[in-house]
């Protein structure tokens, strides 16, 4: 049989096993029925033209955009903001990594004021990334006060990127949403369109909630893009896909690993290969 | 809820006197639906189904119940059996420490969590807790455990230039010597599918020989969480669940997995950043949140 094995319950049941099982939650359910549609009218032929058929659905599900940020004002103002534990440090810590070997300046601003040896945390990744550091002076220093003076450092010693960390958060206390709006607004006050970029880190191994997130951060602070972290496991981080479809964010980068050069640009075709080889 | 959703599949059901096998298929298309928004794992959620069409369809001598109710109740009743127990406990040793692991994926909670627990042992167990910083790797993780610790008064045990085996190790030694009765190690976040820091875990485990083998989970997972489960319990036989971040909005199906899988019981939920944020497990609550 040219084309692969022929189109039967059993191949799309399987086609939906792996587009859920990659965590696209609903996406999956109405992209399955929509390959049995175009296979009732005759437009499938084999395996092989399904599997073609929703690569190129997936990658249009993507859009264009996202990939590589392009650094156009100086100082680039970036804020990283997302859930407890997501991967923004970590992230921080790469980007200064990559932007370092890119022949730039960077500064680090400790906006986590919060959590336990969060600034050390930083502190240390900025060492060893040859980056500078601003963190707050004084105990349980307003994140917002930490971001001004970070900026406010930049602008004096003509850093070209600044990465502002932000505690983590759960996108349901409505308290800590307004904190991160303040943070926001008076990084403005300093430079009047900064944050240039303001990119949520997601979980890679989040389940549909990382949607919710999403519209709940950009609700709160505009989020600009996207950092999808921990791709180096089993998981696909097919939630992207709802997020895509709910408010069209791009995603700039993933984290593959947990040391500094374990960042890549986010690439469409690599991302939905994954998913559907 | 559920029953909004299964509302209007709920037509069928009405003017019928009993669940039958053909009037119940939308009603489980729907519970189906309503498991994989909720993250429960594909499988599951066939499997899981294809449980409440026989518990329903056999439930059917409930006479002057309404249907749609009766198929409701099967639905979580089924589910509040499968999340349970309830009161589950960690085993304590019967002579020395008891050793607690706690291991886990990356940022899942873990650091936060063993100081939680160790407040929750001596306020509510009245134990002497030990908590050993045994991952090495993260900038600044001991130091992240060490002010936990000192903002509850418990020590916190390290051995710089170690590896975690021999931290821990160390650890209980240390805490036999003090007269701690509780150890808890605290280990760095890893991937089930990294080799060589999946044997680690397992040679932590092998020098401690802990009473208790806790996975802790972030609420948030989704798919994933079968797999990280089945590693996870093959090398080493998890004796319990941790799930944390119940305080946002995740629904949780990943406790489905980790009890198929593992069989272990969910022993508390982490529900915030505070170091009293740490409940007891309640089956029905789950079930409920799960069930949307
Ligand atoms: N395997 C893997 N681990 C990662 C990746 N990114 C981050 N991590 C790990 O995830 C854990 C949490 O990372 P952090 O950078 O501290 O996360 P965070 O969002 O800053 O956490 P909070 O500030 O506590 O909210 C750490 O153990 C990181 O090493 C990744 O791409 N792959
Ligand atoms: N809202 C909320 N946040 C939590 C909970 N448990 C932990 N956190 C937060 O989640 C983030 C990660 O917690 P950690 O304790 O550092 O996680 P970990 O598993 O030790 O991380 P690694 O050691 O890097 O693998 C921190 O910001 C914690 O404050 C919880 O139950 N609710
Ligand atoms: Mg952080
Ligand atoms: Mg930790």
């Amino acid at each position: 049989f040219k084309g692969g094995r022929p189109i039967d319950e059993n191949l799309l049941s399987e086609l939906e096993e792996l587009l859920y099982t990659s965590d696209l939650g609903p996406i999956a359910g109405e992209l399955t029925e929509e390959l049995a549609r175009l296979h009732k009218r005759g437009e499938l032929k084999g395996e092989d033209d399904v599997r073609t058929c929703l690569r190129t659905t997936l990658l249009g599900k993507l859009g264009e955009g996202g990939g590589e940020v392009e650094l156009t004002h100086k100082p680039e103002v970036i804020l990283v903001v997302g859930v407890n534990g997501s991967g923004k440090t970590t992230s921080i810590a790469k980007l200064a990594h990559r932007f370092k070997t890119q022949g730039k300046s960077v500064l680090l601003g400790a906006g986590d004021t919060f959590r336990a040896a969060a600034a050390d945390q930083l502190a240390i990744w900025a060492e060893r990334n040859g980056a500078e550091i601003v963190r707050q002076n004084k105990d349980n220093a307003d994140p917002a006060a930490v971001a001004f003076d970070t900026v406010s450092a930049a602008l004096a010693r003509d850093i070209d990127v600044v990465l502002i960390d932000t505690a983590g958060r759960l996108h349901t206390q409505r308290n800590l949403m307004d904190e991160l709006a303040k943070v926001r607004r008076v990084i403005a006050k300093k430079i009047p369109d900064a944050p240039h970029h303001t990119w949520l880190v997601i979980d890679g191994t989040n389940g549909q909630n990382a949607i919710e997130q999403a519209k709940q951060f950009t609700a709160a602070v505009e989020v600009t893009g996207l950092v999808v972290a921990k791709l180096d496991g089993t998981a696909r981080g097919g939630a992207v896909f709802g997020i895509h479809e709910a408010l069209g964010l791009p995603v700039q980068y993933i984290g593959t690993g947990e040391s500094l050069e374990l960042l890549e640009p986010f690439e469409p075709e690599p991302f939905v290969d994954a998913i559907v080889s | 809820s559920l029953t909004d959703r299964l509302s209007s599949s709920f037509s069928f059901f009405r003017g019928k006197k009993e669940l039958t096998a053909d009037n119940i298929e939308e009603g489980l298309k729907g519970v189906r639906q309503a498991l994989l928004e909720a993250d429960v794992h594909f499988k599951l959620a066939r499997e899981f189904t294809e449980r409440v069409r026989e518990r329903a369809l056999g439930d059917k001598r409930l006479k002057g119940v309404d249907p749609s109710e009766q198929f409701v109740h099967a639905v979580h009743e089924e589910l509040v059996e499968l999340m349970g127990p309830e009161d589950a406990r960690l085993s304590y040793a019967k002579t020395g420490p008891t050793v607690i692991l706690m291991a886990g994926l990356q940022g899942a909670g873990k650091t936060t969590t063993c100081a939680k627990l160790a407040k929750h042992l001596r306020e509510k167990h009245q134990k002497r807790p030990l908590l050993v910083a045994a991952d090495v790797k993260r900038p600044a993780a001991v130091e992240q455990l060490q002010i936990l610790g000192n903002n509850i008064g418990i020590p916190v045990f390290h051995v710089p230039g170690k590896t975690p085996p021999e931290v821990c190790a160390a650890g209980v030694a240390e805490a036999k010597a003090t007269g701690c009765d509780v150890v808890l190690l605290d280990t760095a976040g890893r991937l089930h599918v990294d080799d060589e820091l999946m044997d680690e875990v397992a040679e932590i485990a092998r020098v401690t020989s802990p009473d208790d083998q806790v996975l802790v989970v972030d609420a948030m997972t989704g798919q994933d969480a079968v797999n990280s489960a089945k590693a996870f319990h093959e090398r080493l036989t998890l004796s319990g669940v941790i799930l944390t971040k119940m305080d946002g909005d995740a629904r949780g199906g990943a406790a489905l997995a980790l009890k198929e899988i593992t069989g272990a019981p969910i022993l508390f939920v982490g529900t915030g950043e505070k170091v009293d944020d740490i409940d007891a497990f309640h089956p029905e609550r789950m079930a409920g949140r799960i069930l949307g």
